[in-house]
């Protein structure tokens, strides 16, 4: 998973 | 109570199945426009949403919104037992601590009933905002799934490119490389075979092989998948379900 960015990164927490 | 029938019972055992090995438990949100899911996979590369409408349901009944947490490989297990014709009730009083699937024949010869525990899961609700892409291609599902089962076996990660006319996934690894190109193609007497490309900017993106490998598993909910890309931003594979709601899978790029 090298240089895999996180998908909570991308959308804000409700 | 939260009270719904879904006639075409083989729906919910294919959603299931679509996610149960990307995400292990979730909280299943009901009210009264519906029954949905949103859930990150424990390595929070990826998130699943999953809606089904009240009225896809035959018959439908949230008296207030409830949370249910099950574990994924619970919830499969129980639905393994429902027939693929079955229709399947799914019962759960408001404060209960148990989720009841009755499984109904198509004769009627045939009524079991199931209980599942409900768990309590700590998730994080995310806002999923709404976005216009810079690339929507719709391909045929089977298509998509067989494109990256191949590309597995060469890399780990996709380029997915877009252009006016096609769709490129290239791929490079250890043995060599590879590309397989589909271009668009509005097939008016076979529509279940189309490609569509809807474009307002050539885009560019790279993914993770084995997490849409994961969500091809959805393949058999729908004839096509959606592809919705942007420059830096998720991608968005989406399955519509007819009539009933949509299964859409979010992956960060690379």
């Amino acid at each position: 998973l090298a240089g895999q960015r996180s998908i909570a990164a991308f959308f804000s927490a409700k | 109570m939260f009270e719904a029938r879904l006639a075409q019972g083989a729906l919910l055992k294919k959603v299931v199945e679509a996610i149960k090995d990307l995400i292990e438990d979730a909280n299943f949100d009901c009210n009264n426009s519906g029954f949905s899911l949103q859930a990150m996979d424990s390595s929070h590369v990826s998130l699943v949403a999953l809606s089904l409408r009240a009225d896809g349901f035959e018959h439908y009944r949230c008296d207030r919104n409830i949370s249910m947490g099950m574990k994924l490989a619970n919830l499969s297990k129980i639905l393994k037992c429902a027939g693929n014709d079955d229709a399947i009730t799914m019962k759960s009083e408001d404060n209960g601590d148990t989720i009841t699937f009755m499984f109904e024949s198509p004769n009627q010869e045939r009524l079991s009933e199931f209980d599942l525990k409900l768990m309590d899961i700590d998730s994080e609700h995310l806002g999923i905002p709404e976005a216009e892409y810079d690339a929507t291609v719709k391909v045929p599902s089977s298509e998509f799934q067989r494109i990256v089962k191949d590309l597995a076996s060469i890399g780990d990660t996709v380029e997915i490119s877009v252009t006016k006319d096609a769709v490129k996934f290239s791929t490079s690894g250890d043995i060599g490389s590879a590309n397989i190109m589909c271009r668009q193609n509005k097939s008016v007497d076979k529509p279940e075979e189309s490609t569509e490309i809807d474009i307002n900017e050539p885009v560019a993106l790279t993914f993770a092989l084995r997490y849409l490998n994961s969500f091809a598993k959805a393949t058999p909910l729908s004839p096509h998948v959606v592809l919705k890309l942007s420059k830096d931003l998720p991608v968005v594979v989406e399955y519509h379900i007819p009539d009933v709601g949509r299964l859409g899978f979010y992956l960060a790029p690379k």
